[in-house]
């Protein structure tokens, strides 16, 4: 992780996997 | 009012007409049709007012309507376009319309920047920037000290803060994604090239005469 972008990262969180809108 | 499937129809507030949010995004009127289905859904799941509370928001995303997080109540915030508490139809639907696949980049870039803009400064400063790896270390039960936090924080900020004023400005972050597009991942949902196919019964519901 330390090598890690820092933005990529955050960009896992799951408040911004907004496909789960559309689950059924 | 909101929540009840009829054909003549008293629409919530906030209820645009499908051609004019088609004209004025990358969807088709039936996409915004189909939209509407899954819009009807989400603003009816707790509290019954065709509006989408930040609770309902939550349930959707994480299947538990108290659950807290930094980044989802960042995209609330900025899809709460009028900033009244509430997402309305039209302003889903031109949210949306920014992860579509066919809507350009640097609208995208600019959402992304506006996401990571926490405080509303026209800059991601660096504070934001840690503040926003912790939440989501604290999300994942991920623990990293605050050594390697912040070796992760510097790291990142000597690349994207070319110009070496402590601050990422819009366009030192469009240069920063255009060198790491894998940042724009979650910006673009393919699936929404398909609404229609997710939601047919857009087409019972339809008030848009095919002439039309």
């Amino acid at each position: 992780p330390a090598l890690m972008n820092a933005f990529e990262l955050i960009s896992t969180s799951q408040g911004l996997n907004l496909g789960t809108l559309f689950e059924k | 009012m909101g929540c009840v499937r009829s054909r003549h129809i008293k629409h919530p507030p906030g209820y645009e007409d499908p051609v004019i949010l088609a004209a004025e995004t990358s969807f088709t009127v039936s996409d915004v049709e189909a939209l509407y289905e899954l819009f009807k859904k989400l603003s009816c799941s707790i509290i019954k007012d065709g509006l989408i509370h930040k609770e309902e928001f939550q349930l959707a995303l994480f299947r538990n309507s108290n659950k807290e997080n930094l980044f989802a109540d960042r995209i609330f915030d900025l899809f709460d376009l009028k900033r009244n508490g509430v997402i309305e139809f039209g302003e889903f639907v031109r949210s949306l319309s920014i992860f579509h696949p066919n809507t350009p980049e640097a609208e995208k870039i600019a959402f992304a920047f506006r996401l990571y803009d926490l405080r509303h400064t026209g800059f991601i400063e660096r504070e934001e920037l840690k503040e926003m790896v912790l939440a989501l270390l604290n999300e994942s039960d991920l623990y990293l000290s605050d050594d390697v936090v912040e070796t992760i924080v510097d790291k990142t900020f000597s690349q994207a803060d070319t110009k070496g004023d402590g601050k990422i400005d819009p366009e030192e972050w469009a240069e920063f994604v255009k060198r790491n597009p894998s940042l724009l991942r979650n910006m673009t949902l393919p699936y929404l090239k398909d609404i229609t196919m997710g939601f047919p019964s857009f087409v019972m519901n339809s008030e848009v005469n095919d002439a039309e």
